[in-house]
Order: C-alpha cells, then sequence, then structure tokens
C-alpha cells in the first residue's frame, strides 16, 4: 500500500 | 514514527551540519564535491514541493526546510564565499551522466504518472547516486580530512537506518514502498565501502587515505 497523496517520510 | 526513522533523520541532520560547520571553521572547502552538493539540493527541491499542497506535521515541515536551506547555504559557501578554496580540478565526476538517466528511469518507472510523483521518484534516484562525486573526488586525491568522513558516515548511516525502519513499517504497518527501498539500498550499498575504512582507520584516531 502506498499513500501517493501523502509522503511521511524525509 | 519509529526510532530508527528518527535516528535516521537525526544523522542526516547531524550529517549536514558537520559538512556547513567543517566548511565554516576552516574557512574553506577543501575536499568537499560541490557536485554532489548540488545533486544533493537537485534532491531536497524536487523532493520537498510538498511543502506547499501538504501538510504532514510540524516536525517533517521544520525538517524538510531546514534540508533545503542549509544545503543551499553550503552550496553558496562552496561556490561563492569559499571560492577559492573549492578543489574543482579533482570534482570531476560528469554529473550529468547520472542526472540525464535518472531522470529518464524516473518518467518510466513511477508509481504514478503525475509531475510531483515523477519529480519525488527523480529525487530518490538521484540521492543513492547523489554522493558519487564526492567519493569519486576522494578516490581520486586519495585522502579525506577525519572531519569529512564523520560526514560520510553520518550521511551513510543515515539511509542504512531508513532500511530498519522500512523492515519495521513492514512488519508493523504492513507499509512498504518499493521505489524507496530499492533505492534507499543501493545507496546504502555505495557506502559499504567507506564504512569498512571508516572502521578500521578513523575510529583508530587514523587519518584516511585510500589504496592507489
Amino acid at each position: 500500500w502506498i499513500n501517493r497523496q501523502i509522503k511521511d517520510e524525509l | 514514527m519509529n526510532i530508527f526513522r528518527l535516528a535516521g533523520d537525526i544523522s542526516h541532520l547531524l550529517a549536514i551540519f558537520i559538512l556547513l560547520i567543517k566548511i565554516w571553521r576552516s574557512r574553506s572547502c577543501a575536499g568537499i564535491s560541490g557536485k554532489s552538493q548540488v545533486l544533493f539540493g537537485m534532491v531536497f527541491l524536487t523532493r520537498y514541493l510538498d511543502l506547499f499542497t501538504s501538510f504532514i506535521s510540524v516536525y517533517n515541515t521544520v525538517m524538510k526546510v531546514i534540508f533545503i536551506l542549509a544545503t543551499l547555504v553550503t552550496i553558496y559557501l562552496v561556490f561563492f564565499k569559499f571560492r577559492a578554496t573549492y578543489d574543482s580540478n579533482n570534482d570531476t565526476f560528469r554529473a550529468e551522466l547520472l542526472v540525464i538517466p535518472i531522470a529518464g528511469l524516473a518518467v518510466l518507472v513511477n508509481h504514478e504518472f503525475s509531475l510531483f510523483e515523477i519529480l519525488w521518484t527523480f529525487s530518490i534516484y538521484l540521492e543513492s547516486v547523489s554522493i558519487m562525486p564526492q567519493l569519486y573526488m576522494i578516490s581520486k586525491t586519495g585522502e579525506a580530512e577525519t572531519i569529512t568522513s564523520h560526514y560520510l558516515f553520518a550521511l551513510g548511516l543515515y539511509r542504512g537506518l531508513y532500511i530498519v525502519n522500512w523492515v519495521w513499517r513492514y512488519y508493523t504497518e504492513q507499509f512498504y514502498d518499493w521505489i524507496a527501498i530499492v533505492a534507499g539500498v543501493v545507496q546504502t550499498l555505495l557506502y559499504c565501502d567507506f564504512f569498512y575504512l571508516y572502521i578500521t582507520k578513523v575510529i583508530k584516531g587514523k587519518e584516511m587515505s585510500l589504496p592507489a
């Protein structure tokens, strides 16, 4: 699963 | 957020500041690859465009802004303020040979064909190899100042800790992003040779020199 809108990692 | 991810971020932050402090204190950027710094600048600017579109957390925003600003200051110090000390004769890695194929790869292999997603993918791929001009420069001159090797160690450790974070997230959240994982593994592997030298030489108090 990939959150395409929000990427929390730097 | 988990401890590995946090430790990775702190290691990354530390690396960037070790480099800035080294340049500022010695008033010199000798031994530093300006090309690697420009590549890192491109990495941050293309990855953190989401600063303008989505708010994740204060931590996230502050770290992104610090990474961008600190890298831009480093680039300014290398190419403007302390330009006279910049060893451009040894900073000869052909960076465009990295950027152009990586831009093509990001367009071809991504999670979603959209501008922000392609730029994010480009930044992930580019980050994995951005240190190559710096490693090339060290292998060309055959030496690195101790503080430069601390910088490289912290920078290599950062992505290594992110890998542990991804393993952790896979088991605890079923989260994984194979683009980040593959690029992160490549990035960490590039440092392996250096890690070996760092542990065997620098920690024992010797200057780092590479076999010719």
